[in-house]
């Protein structure tokens, strides 16, 4: 562990606390997309199966557990017990045309041709384009609420310090998994936009608006 | 290239 990672950790586990406790305040999902939030729970799911096989620390364990949970609950919060606030006619992205693509890739391009190791593979890749539905229906609604707003910094921040730890990882250990590496550069390139919007606006007190 | 035989990370 290094703080690099240890820092993203809590950054992911910040962004997944505010947009819980967004929806649970407000009562209200408005502006959030359900199929991103659906992908992260598949990301989790297909990530997290060694759970009880391989034990790595306490915090590895009680990590995936409250990562499991706590996006599970979202999804709960988003399509049973806040429905009515779901916005379907703006949460539109074809979320098929990225699993499938994922599904295929993560079968030709793998570390092992093993069932978990398919499944970590395709965590990895599905997470790395997870948000382009929230992106999208942002893009579609041409704005976002400012707590929004800092949920995708947070969340987008927690990948581009993993990229940190995987150089320090690199030249500390000698490991370097190029899988995740390169999932996870496309995953931050693809936050570059709005990080852009969110310091030059959001941070100065501005309503967080995509140019039309 | 050191490849872990089970991931450490989350």
């Amino acid at each position: 562990m290094n703080v690099f990672r240890l820092v993203g950790d809590l950054s992911h586990l910040l962004a997944i606390i505010i947009l819980l406790l967004k929806i649970w305040k407000t009562r209200s999902c408005a502006g959030v997309s359900g199929k991103s939030q659906i992908l992260f729970s598949l990301v989790f799911i297909t990530r997290y199966l060694d759970l009880f096989t391989n034990f790595i620390s306490v915090y590895n364990s009680v990590m995936k557990i409250i990562y499991l949970v706590t996006s599970l609950g979202t999804v709960y919060l988003m399509y049973f017990k806040f429905k009515a606030t779901y916005d379907s006619n703006h949460d539109t992205f074809r979320i098929e045309f990225l699993v499938v693509p994922v599904g295929g890739l993560s079968f030709l391009v793998n570390h092992d041709f093993t069932p978990l190791e398919i499944l970590w593979t395709f965590s990895i890749y599905l997470e790395s384009v997870a948000i382009l539905p929230q992106l999208f229906m942002i893009s579609k609604t041409g704005e976002a609420e400012t707590i929004t707003s800092h949920y995708l910094f947070a969340l987008g921040s927690y990948r581009a310090l993993y990229i940190v730890n995987w150089v320090y990882r690199y030249y500390t250990e000698g490991f370097f998994d190029l899988i995740a590496i390169v999932a996870g550069c496309v995953q931050t390139i693809l936050y570059c936009d709005f990080f852009y919007l969110y310091i030059t606006k959001v941070l100065k007190g501005k309503q967080l608006k995509l140019p039309a | 290239y050191k490849h872990l035989e089970m991931h450490d990370e989350l």
